[in-house]
């Protein structure tokens, strides 16, 4: 099962939008998908019209209150969600001392491992114990990226600190995939002139031995589009919403690139 | 003085672009200005391109190791920073066991009350101990909002949860002055659905004795402008980048605004 954390410490760049509608795209070509909220705002969670306050939330999976299985939600078919929880906040403070708090979640997914063939993780806008729960469970880091000032600033952090030390310490296996240019204003030169920073950026990693020497930066922009903005008001992704727009074209278009450059992984 | 704090958890919806911006009009009208970043991110700081590694931070002042006077950076005749350090973070951790920690930058600044007219205090997106600082020290709460989904809902986890505990607890003089659109997509439907309801939410509260009663929804949107993105890759705010635009129009209109609304205040 390909395991992927959505992460960046910066606030509001599409986290929540990508796993949503990347999920949604790889569940309509036929992968079984299961998304996990991990974020206390438990937006993608409430973007499904799903209960925030469940008693079976990803919550009490790390509590170890109830199993994977058990809170599991079917969105449809091909796609499933383990709800985040209001109160998830709280998690960070009282695991602080668990011993082994990093890979609970990891642990606790072995039991459906046959299940999906695909899991995205939506994390909060933060760097703490939520987040190392992602990274530790993940084969793979995927970072939606908004092309503006400091981006690159918190991408050397987000890299850097944290994705070297769970790679270090916990999880070895975890690969930096690729970044995802996100809200993409075409045609500002603010965008062009990011876009290349974060192009030499992964440009001078290749021959590293770092956990994103083989990082890509995905061709596939998510241009700024107000649909994308909408669609979670009814309780729907982009496909349900308005399956012809740029958002749905421009999110179908970076699975179908993900699937190509993950072929032969 | 009128400390202000501008807060709102949601990642991204413009906190550090309002607190540059209307600190730096605000200035221009002649009122000796103090910013304060408070988020570990230091993007306010790094906007005005000053050092986010300086060992006289407002990390320096929360662990007691400088005075307020020492940290202040003078960015020009009107307009002061006292910045924060990019290992902020541990401090929210490092804290948690202070007697009385959510008290300590209020008590630190006492020392320069009568040097500033106006202080505003950029908040990271979270409502941990250095919100809790901020909302400590200030006599009034600014909201960025960006009007999208779940704006409402996070808003009204701020004021019932944050919000009235501070106000209950440790500042009973705290009030939320108002909410300020932001990233404003003037003729899309949301954008007006939404500003419908935030406005309908004060309503409601209007004769209670919530800390909100009398809080404004600021006429004034700040419409999405790449200009106010692009200033802060300069160096500078958008009344030294670009005085004409939008942004700069949009931020001094709001700055009147507020003067307006509190002179009898
Ligand atoms: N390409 C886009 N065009 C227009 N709006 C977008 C786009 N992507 C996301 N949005 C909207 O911008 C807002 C922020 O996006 P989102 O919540 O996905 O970011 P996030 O990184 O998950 O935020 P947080 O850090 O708070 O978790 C949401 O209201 C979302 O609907
Ligand atoms: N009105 C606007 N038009 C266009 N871009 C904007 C506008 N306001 C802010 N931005 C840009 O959007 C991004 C997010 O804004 P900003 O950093 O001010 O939000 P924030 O709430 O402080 O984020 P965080 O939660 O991470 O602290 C920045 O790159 C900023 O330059
Ligand atoms: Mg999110
Ligand atoms: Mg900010």
């Amino acid at each position: 099962m390909h395991s992927i954390a959505v992460l960046n410490q910066k606030g509001g760049v599409g986290k929540t939008t990508s796993v949503a509608n990347l999920s949604a795209a790889f569940a309509r070509k036929g992968f079984r998908v299961l998304m996990i909220d991990l974020d206390p705002q438990a937006h993608l969670t409430l973007n499904f019209g799903v209960d925030g306050k469940s008693q079976k939330s990803v919550y009490a999976v790390l509590e170890e209150r109830v199993s994977v299985a058990e809170s599991v939600v079917k969105i449809n078919d091909h796609l499933s969600l383990i709800p985040s929880h209001l109160d998830l906040a709280a998690a960070e403070i009282e695991l602080v001392s668990v011993v082994g708090r990093e890979v609970i979640l990891r642990d606790a997914l072995e039991s459906v491992q046959d299940d999906y063939d695909l899991m995205l993780m939506d994390c909060p806008p933060s760097l703490g114990t939520l987040a190392i729960n992602a990274l530790s469970t993940a084969n793979e880091v995927l970072i939606p990226l908004q092309p503006h000032f400091l981006a690159l600033q918190g991408l050397g952090k987000l890299l850097h600190e944290t994705i070297r030390l769970v790679s270090k310490r916990i999880n070895p296996q975890l690969r930096v995939g690729g970044v995802i240019m996100t809200m993409y204003e075409g045609g500002t030169r603010l965008a062009t002139e990011i876009v290349e920073d974060v192009k030499g950026f992964f440009e001078a990693a290749r021959n590293t031995d770092s956990p994103w020497s083989d990082a890509l930066v995905y061709r596939t922009p998510i241009r700024r589009n107000i649909k994308l903005a909408e669609a979670p008001s009814h309780g729907v992704t982009i496909f349900e919403y308005e399956p012809k727009c740029n958002g749905a074209i421009d999110y179908d278009a970076l699975a179908d690139e993900w699937i190509q450059a993950n072929r032969d992984r």
